[in-house]
C-alpha cells in the first residue's frame, strides 16, 4: 500500500460521496446520468465477486461493501426516491454500444479463462468507459452544475493517482498488471478535456458552460 | 511479473 494508491481510493469513495450528498441535499438528481451510475454499479458488481472467494486485507473488504453500497443507494435515489428529477431526455447514451465491446473484449484478453477472471477483466473494461454517458449527457446539455464537476474531478483524480500507483509499484514491487494500466490510462485521457474545463472554469469561480 | 491470483486493488 502506498501513498497513492490510498489517496486514489479516499478521492474515488470523496467522489462518490459528493454526487450522493449532492442528491440528498438538493432532493434532485437533475444532470446526473442514471446510465454512468448504472455502469458503475455493475463495474463493483462484477469486480467483487472476490468478497465470496478470497480475504486480501480488513481494509480491501470494507472499502469493497462501502463502494458497493454507495453505488446502489445512488442508483436507487436516481431511478426510484428522485427519480421525477432525473433527466431521462438528456441521459440519452446507447449503452449497447459501450457493453457490446467490452463484453467482448473482456473474453478474448484476460488473465485466465475462468469465470471470475473474465468478470473481473469485463468490470476493469467497463470501468474505463463508464463516465461516457455522464461526459454526452454535459455535452449534449451544454452546463453542468459546480457540484457535479467536482464530482467528475474526484473521479478522474482516481484514476490519476492509481496511474501514479501503478508506475510505484512497477519499480518498487515488480509489480504490474497489463489490463488495469491500459484500461486506466483509457480512462484517465477520458478525463483530460474535463480537467482542463475544471481548472480553467470551475477553479476560477464559473461555472461549467460550453460554447 | 504479472498477477493473476487475486487483485488486491480496488
Amino acid at each position: 500500500m502506498n501513498i497513492f494508491r490510498i489517496l486514489g481510493d479516499v478521492s474515488h469513495l470523496l467522489a462518490m460521496i459528493i454526487l450522493l450528498v449532492k442528491i440528498w441535499r438538493s432532493k434532485s438528481c437533475a444532470g446526473i446520468s442514471g446510465k454512468s451510475q448504472i455502469l458503475f454499479a455493475l463495474v463493483f458488481t462484477t469486480r467483487y465477486l472476490d468478497l465470496f472467494t478470497i480475504f486480501i486485507s480488513v481494509y480491501n473488504t470494507v472499502m469493497k461493501v462501502i463502494f458497493l453500497v454507495c453505488a446502489y443507494i445512488t442508483v436507487y435515489m436516481i431511478y426510484m426516491k428522485f427519480h421525477k428529477t432525473f433527466d431521462r431526455e438528456h441521459d440519452s447514451f446507447r449503452l449497447e454500444f459501450l457493453l457490446v465491446p467490452v463484453t467482448g473484449l473482456s473474453f478474448l484478453e484476460n488473465h485466465s479463462f475462468t469465470p471470475l477472471e473474465i468478470l473481473w477483466t469485463f468490470s476493469i473494461y467497463l470501468e474505463s468507459v463508464a463516465i461516457l454517458p455522464q461526459l454526452f449527457m454535459i455535452s449534449k446539455t451544454g452546463e453542468a452544475e459546480t457540484i457535479t464537476t467536482h464530482y467528475l474531478f474526484f473521479l478522474g483524480l482516481y484514476r490519476a493517482l492509481y496511474l501514479a500507483n501503478w508506475i510505484w509499484r512497477y519499480h518498487t514491487e515488480n509489480f504490474y498488471d497489463q489490463i488495469a494500466v491500459v484500461s486506466g490510462v483509457v480512462q484517465t485521457i477520458f478525463y483530460c478535456d474535463f480537467f482542463y474545463l475544471y481548472v480553467t472554469k470551475v477553479l476560477k469561480g464559473k461555472k461549467l458552460s460550453l460554447p | 511479473q504479472e498477477t493473476t491470483e487475486g487483485h488486491d486493488e480496488l
